[in-house]
């Protein structure tokens, strides 16, 4: 009836799903990159605190090529737009020299479509 | 596209290697 | 496909350009991949220009919709408003 969980709920979280001190978890942070073609006014803040963990955006690559399953929600547009990307570099990867996309593609081209 | 051409030819130059190859695009891809 | 061809070709023009500036080679699988990847995003770009006008009840995209789909990033942000102003200009 109430927004505020119970005494009861509130010590059930406590005990089962509140992250401790000895857990030893560090605060996670997404790592800051800058722009290379702008140029990058941003100042990228240095922190230096031991207990925070940088992820890797590429350290799972292998696997964003095919999409895992969802359970009520699905992926995002961008989401599926990033694993179909991945998905056509891995197709492409076994390709030497010639290009099957470039080849294809080039056919449609108009030279006045070129500004 | 000038990003993803910048980062992705910034990484094969810090591997040392002569060619941007699609190992370094997937590297940089997730930043974009 | 003619789009996309054109597309390619451009894409194609400026890694030509960045390879002379920085000493380096792209494969043609990477100049695809890298098109492929910026036609993709120009279809998300252009549902949400398109959403973002349609929200404040506009029939045409502006400017102000195109600051909106960068707003995630303050230096793309500034990029995209100081290109908008010479524009004005």
């Amino acid at each position: 009836e109430h927004w505020a969980l119970t005494s009861e709920e509130f010590e059930v979280w406590d005990r089962l799903y509140r992250i401790q001190d000895s857990d030893g978890i560090k605060n996670v942070k997404l790592p800051q990159v800058r722009f290379e073609s702008i140029r990058d006014m941003e100042e990228i803040k240095e922190s230096c605190n031991e207990n925070i963990h940088e992820l890797s955006l590429t350290e799972w690559r292998i696997w964003q090529n095919r999409p895992f399953p969802t359970h009520m929600v699905d992926h995002s547009d961008r989401c599926n737009n990033f694993i179909s990307i991945m998905e056509k570099i891995e197709l492409m990867r076994h390709e030497e020299g010639a290009c099957t996309y470039d080849s294809e593609l080039m056919t449609y081209l108009h030279k006045d479509d070129i500004i | 596209v000038q990003e993803a051409v910048a980062r992705a030819a910034r990484q094969a130059k810090s591997e040392d290697l002569p060619t941007v190859d699609l190992e370094h695009l997937e590297k940089v891809l997730p930043q974009l | 496909e003619r789009l996309k061809a054109a597309v390619h070709y451009t894409v194609g023009c400026l890694c030509q350009e960045v390879a002379e500036e920085k000493g380096i080679e792209f494969s043609k699988q990477t100049i695809a991949a890298v098109s492929e990847i910026t036609f993709s995003q120009c279809e998300i770009f252009a549902k949400d220009l398109e959403m973002f006008a349609r929200h404040a009840k506009r029939s045409t995209i502006n400017t102000e919709d195109v600051k909106l789909l960068a707003r995630r990033s303050r230096s793309l942000l500034n990029y995209i408003t100081q290109k908008s102003e010479e524009l004005a200009s």
